[in-house]
């Protein structure tokens, strides 16, 4: 799985 | 989003552009670690690749292609433009001594072990130590001029923002990141020393005790 975490912050 | 994040995020914003503007403006990088801006370069690349796989907002998305470029811009400007002036000499920090056990951690602590995830974490555990060259050449030439020490102190604010952006999330959300928090407690806390100096001396240029 590729970035299956989303990352809202910069 | 809540206040703590965005004026973080602007104080970082403000940080990088201080920085561009004083080369810029002077000509010169001297004072600058060339090594600890191209360790964020590196942060910025690793974890804003999310931009091709998804989307968050028009303000997140802005921000990290804003990022992106002057991180670059700020290697340029060092490595090629006004490579005359860097001082090298003193940029004298071992940064593979940070990169690979950075490397490491990320594979070994991260949320997801994927591709994307990997770097993400890399970017955010190398984030935290990026800035040792630059406090390494100040340690070592023994002062910094005025307008590196505001960048350095929006560069920690920015953090020190982040940390209060997270205990917010973490009452009204129920958000909460551990990788993102414990290296953020750990970059915040390598500018508490700075910090201390910027106050006690009104962040005019200092001499900075080894």
């Amino acid at each position: 799985v590729i970035g299956r975490t989303k990352h809202d912050e910069l | 989003m809540n206040i703590f994040r965005l004026i973080g995020d602007l104080s970082h914003l403000a940080a990088i552009i201080i920085l561009l503007l004083k080369i810029w403006k002077s000509r010169s990088c001297a004072g600058i670690s060339g090594k600890s801006q191209i360790l964020f370069a590196i942060v910025f690349t690793t974890r804003y690749l999310d931009l091709l796989t998804s989307f968050i907002s028009l303000y997140n998305t802005c921000m990290k292609v804003i990022y992106i470029g002057c991180a670059y811009a700020t290697v340029y400007l060092i490595y090629m433009k006004f490579r005359a002036t860097y001082d090298g000499n003193h940029d004298s920090f071992r940064v593979e001594f940070l990169v690979v056990p950075v490397g490491g951690l990320a594979v070994l602590i991260n949320h997801d072990f994927s591709f994307l995830e990997i770097l993400w974490t890399f970017s955010i555990y190398l984030e935290s130590v990026a800035i040792l060259p630059q406090l390494f050449m100040i340690s070592k030439t023994g002062e910094a001029e005025t307008i590196t020490t505001h960048y350095l102190f929006c560069l920690g604010l920015y953090r020190a923002l982040y940390l209060f952006n997270w205990i917010w999330r973490f009452y009204f959300e129920g958000f909460f990141d551990m990788i993102a928090i414990v290296a953020g407690v750990v970059q915040t806390v390598l500018y508490c020393d700075f910090f201390y100096l910027y106050v006690t001396k009104d962040g005019k240029g200092y001499r900075f005790s080894i």
